[in-house]
């Protein structure tokens, strides 16, 4: 869940 | 999305930008290195698989589609455009690139959060990511003259990794962003490696000098 705190970033 | 990430993508951006100013208004892609914008394909390539899978927003898209759109783009103009590609500084373009892949896969392959097709190829292509510029920053040792153009594009990759490091700062503490070893270890390194660069070209700005970096 807590997992696109990183893979939203380019 | 806080100021630094912003400021982190505009000068990513920009420095794309300065890079396609370069190749095509000068015509030439003297000084930079090919095998380094190979290297970002297959990041851009390897990291937004998930363009497919899942959606964040209209920016994050359309971001990442720029990115690979403008990183094939250079590749393509420094290989195959007729005048540009005979601009390339090939005999100094000598850093064994392969290397850094093979080592990025074994590495993505051994340290990981999950072990999943995307995610393996997501954590490869931070770590890739991360020594990229190696073969730039050989090549502009190297390079009797650097341009200041090339000197600005290197600056403005350096500085977006900069920014991003302040991004990961401000998420941590305002807005409870976990520990992310792999995407932060990975970006120290990264920025790390940009430090003696920063050091000459801020010095030959200030001197009002030709930025030239020390064999």
């Amino acid at each position: 869940k807590e997992q696109p705190q990183s893979h939203d970033e380019l | 999305m806080n100021l630094f990430r912003l400021l982190g993508d505009m000068t990513h951006l920009l420095s794309i930008v300065v890079l396609l100013l370069k190749i095509r208004t000068v015509k030439s892609c003297a000084g930079i290195s090919l095998k380094t914008q190979e290297l970002y394909v297959i990041v851009f390539l390897t990291r937004y698989l998930d363009l497919f899978t899942k959606y964040y927003s209209v920016y994050n898209t359309a971001m990442k589609l720029v990115f690979l759109g403008t990183s094939i783009g250079i590749v393509w103009y420094m290989r195959y455009h007729k005048v540009v590609k005979q601009t390339y500084s090939k005999d100094e373009d000598t850093f064994k690139h392969y290397f850094l892949i093979l080592l990025s896969i074994i590495l993505a392959l051994l340290i990981h959060r999950a072990f999943d097709v995307i995610e393996v190829l997501w954590t490869f292509s931070l770590y890739l990511e991360a020594v990229a510029i190696l073969p730039q920053l050989v090549l502009l040792q190297k390079s009797r003259n650097i341009d200041t153009l090339t000197g600005d594009y290197v600056f403005l990759l350096g500085a977006y990794r900069a920014l991003y490091i302040l991004n990961w700062v401000y998420r941590f503490l305002m807005e409870n962003h976990k520990f992310r070893w792999i995407p932060w270890i990975s970006g120290l390194v990264q920025t790390a490696l940009y430090a003696d660069f920063f050091y000459y070209y801020i010095k030959s700005w200030k001197n009002r000098e030709k930025l030239k970096l020390p064999a």
